[in-house]
């Protein structure tokens, strides 16, 4: 463990709970995309199925634990407690469209043709593109509440760290995944329009919105 | 192989 991958977790950990307590307080999920919901909780399912074979430590099970309560209870959250304010005609991105390339690419590049590892790149891959839905939809509806905009920032913040991460280990400990590693880049690349936006507009206390 | 160990990565 070290100090980027550390920060990297409680990044995500405060995404999560940030999306969470959004979405509980103000009763409302407008301007979240559940499509991106159900694809996070489907890469938490896919990569901690190991939770069930191996025990690698208390803080590993327990934020497993968390990442995937937290998920379920979110998707919950918007498409049942609080489904008459999901916003379902701009959360249009067709998942189809990742979930069946990514499926074909985890069963052609993967470091070991098992079925646990197999999901486990299905998931890599699927978390790298898991936050289109979401970036698609504020781009159609034009503008997102300045409290999502902290969720996206947070979100993207722990893969990048992650990267850093990757670095240390490398230099440090000679270890590599290149697996994880270019997923990670691309991810990371997803969110640099809005980490753009994020910077110029919303640390600005401008409200973020797109030119529409 | 290398794969394993980035099972201890969340």
């Amino acid at each position: 463990m070290n100090i980027f991958r550390l920060f990297g977790d409680l990044s995500h950990l405060a995404a999560i709970i940030i999306l969470l307590l959004k979405i509980w307080k103000s009763r409302s999920c407008a301007g979240i995309s559940g499509k991106s919901q159900i694809l996070f909780a489907i890469v938490f399912t896919t990569r901690y199925l190991d939770l069930l074979t191996s025990f690698i430590s208390l803080y590993n099970t327990s934020m497993k634990m968390i990442y995937i309560g937290c998920s379920y209870a979110t998707v919950y959250l918007i498409y049942a407690k609080f489904r008459a304010t999901y916003d379902g005609n701009h959360d249009s991105f067709r998942v189809e469209f990742l979930i069946v390339p990514v499926g074909g690419l985890a069963v052609l590049i993967n470091h070991d043709f098992s079925l646990l590892e197999i999901l486990w790149t299905f998931s890599i891959y699927l978390e790298s593109v898991a936050i289109l839905p979401q970036l698609f939809m504020i781009s159609k509806t034009g503008e997102a509440e300045t409290i999502t905009t902290h969720y996206l920032f947070c979100q993207g913040l722990y893969r990048a760290l992650y990267l850093i991460n990757w670095i240390w280990r490398f230099y440090f400990e000679g270890f590599f995944d290149m697996i994880a590693i270019v997923a990670g880049v691309v991810q990371t690349i997803l969110y640099c329009d809005f980490f753009y936006l994020y910077v110029t507009k919303v640390l600005k206390g401008k409200k973020l919105s797109l030119p529409a | 192989t290398d794969s394993q160990s980035s099972k201890d990565e969340l």
